[in-house]
């Protein structure tokens, strides 16, 4: 599984991919329709973060919905613009 | 509350899916 230390050992971009890639399944698991742009939007936080939201269910579903929230607002804002 | 998040981040695109081997 991944480690601090493993990561460390990577370059920064390498470090997000990896994160990334273990984030995704959770992330469509959770919310399916956006699931590229959260974790896009998600890997933008510290590697720190990212490392326990990949061990807390909790943390992760709580900051996915606050992305689904920004995503929204972000679009309906988009939206009245037009 | 400010979220930290940004909506203009760059979609991630796992190479697991878009690339099996």
């Amino acid at each position: 599984d991944l480690k601090a230390t493993v990561l460390s050992a990577a370059s920064p971009g390498e470090q997000k991919e990896m994160l990334g890639e273990r984030l995704f399944p959770l992330v469509q698991a959770i919310q399916p329709t956006m699931s590229n742009k959260i974790t896009g939007m998600l890997l933008e936080l510290e590697n720190s973060e990212l490392l326990h939201m990949l061990e807390s269910p909790e943390s992760l579903r709580s900051m996915v919905e606050e992305a689904v929230e920004v995503l929204q607002a972000h679009q309906a804002m988009d939206t009245s613009y037009k | 509350r400010k979220s930290t998040l940004n909506p203009n981040a760059k979609e991630f695109n796992p190479r697991s899916y878009a690339q099996p081997k």
